[in-house]
């Protein structure tokens, strides 16, 4: 009902007010506690270093889109899960269409046993669940890594990828493994490759501390043991748009108690 | 009660109704007498003019729908109406202190999703369904 320079015309033809700084406050809390967000996030790098090469969001990107398109045509369909050797474009999936949530976490720490040390060689990966949001419950989560063609001789030959969740660390002795999922491939095959690691996911949920990270080895036909670096696995060192991550997908608890605002 | 006469029976056709009567899709959908029937409205929201568009990757902005106008009887502009809505307006007829209009209400609702940086730099992919008025009708 306000006047003057308080209004404008939109241009759809309608009057239009203008928000005093206290409403436009007011308008933002509201939208972000929609969101389920107690602040407005405040991403650390910044914007222009962030979007537009990054692995995660360039996937996240093209899920979105893949939901949006999903939300316009109103369809249920249920295709599989999203796993196994694919591209980074991923596809309107069940785990998909049932998630609430997706989130990608960005690989905080990564270790090496590589050509340098005494084999099996192995990469280690941690990411930070610490933000996940509250009440929900994973279904799905994944972790992607990106094969380049490596410096193998032998593009024929089958590689068996494994990734472990670290379920304990010991200072004397080798860390307790818990396999999550394996993969044969050929040596000279270039993509992304999806692993199922729900399993340990929920393990972190639970409690922190079981949050030690993931464990990958490669080894050949003959059981050798292969660095992971020289098989083509890009890890923190390759290009942005080739980074390993992980995507996490959470379905809202069905509980009836709501936050009262 | 008395017995209605008998009345003649409209023609049946197969015409659809007329598309300007199906609330929700068309703007300046007015009753007979120049009031306006329920129907959804739009008021966009654009996360560039809230300043987000540094933490908010997609969408641009939101089209939040809305439902306004009027549910009085009869309720044949309005075709989204349901019957206890109708039956309502016919007692708010007869008692129009005690029992008030029937409500212009979302009839459909659809999910909308929301793409954004948290402040570790992941990035989540927040769906939330029953979000967007797809259509109004009288309740």
């Amino acid at each position: 009902t306000g006047t003057g320079p308080r209004r404008r015309f939109h241009a759809a033809g309608f009057l239009q007010r203008r928000l005093s700084g206290g409403e436009r406050r007011e308008v933002q809390r509201e939208i972000l506690a929609v969101l389920g967000l107690p602040g407005r996030p405040r991403p650390r790098t910044p914007a222009a270093s962030r979007a537009p090469a990054a692995a995660a969001p360039l996937f996240m990107l093209e899920l979105y889109r893949a939901v949006a398109g999903e939300e316009e045509e109103e369809e249920e369909v249920s295709r599989p899960v999203l796993t196994g050797f694919s591209t980074q474009s991923p596809q309107p999936g069940s785990a998909v269409s049932r998630a609430d949530t997706v989130v990608s976490l960005v690989n905080m720490v990564e270790q090496d046993r590589d050509i340098f040390s005494p084999r099996p060689y192995w990469k280690e990966f941690r990411f930070d669940l610490t933000q996940v949001p509250a009440g929900e419950s994973v279904t799905a989560a994944e972790f992607r890594i990106y094969k380049a063609r490596g410096v193998t001789r032998h593009p024929n030959n089958t590689l068996h990828v494994s990734i472990y969740e670290i379920a304990a660390e010991h200072s004397n002795r080798e860390s307790d493994l818990f396999l999550l999922d394996v993969q044969d491939l050929r040596a000279g095959t270039e993509g992304w490759l999806v692993f199922d690691v729900t399993a340990a996911s929920n393990h972190w949920l639970v409690d922190r501390k079981y949050n030690l990270g993931l464990r990958l080895y490669v080894e050949t036909d003959d059981g050798h043991s292969i660095d992971p670096g020289s098989a083509g696995l890009l890890g923190r060192r390759g290009p942005r748009s080739k980074q390993p991550f992980m995507v996490t997908f959470f379905r809202a608890s069905p509980s009836p108690a709501r936050v009262s605002r | 009660a008395a017995k209605p006469p008998r009345r003649r029976q409209p023609k049946k056709t197969n015409d659809l109704p007329h598309p300007n009567k199906l609330p929700g899709i068309f703007d300046d959908v007015h009753a007979a007498d120049g009031r306006q029937v329920c129907r959804r409205h739009e008021l966009y929201v654009s996360f560039q003019d809230l300043g987000w568009l540094d933490w908010v990757i997609a969408p641009q902005g939101y089209s939040a729908y809305y439902c306004e106008g009027e549910c009085a009887f009869p309720l044949d502009s309005c075709m989204n109406a349901t019957n206890h809505a109708i039956l309502q307006s016919l007692v708010h007829l007869m008692k129009p202190e005690a029992v008030p209009k029937a409500c212009c209400a979302p009839t459909k609702l659809s999910a909308t999703s929301v793409l954004y940086y948290d402040s570790n730099n992941n990035v989540i992919l927040k769906k939330h369904r029953n979000m967007v008025v797809k259509s109004c009708g009288c309740h």
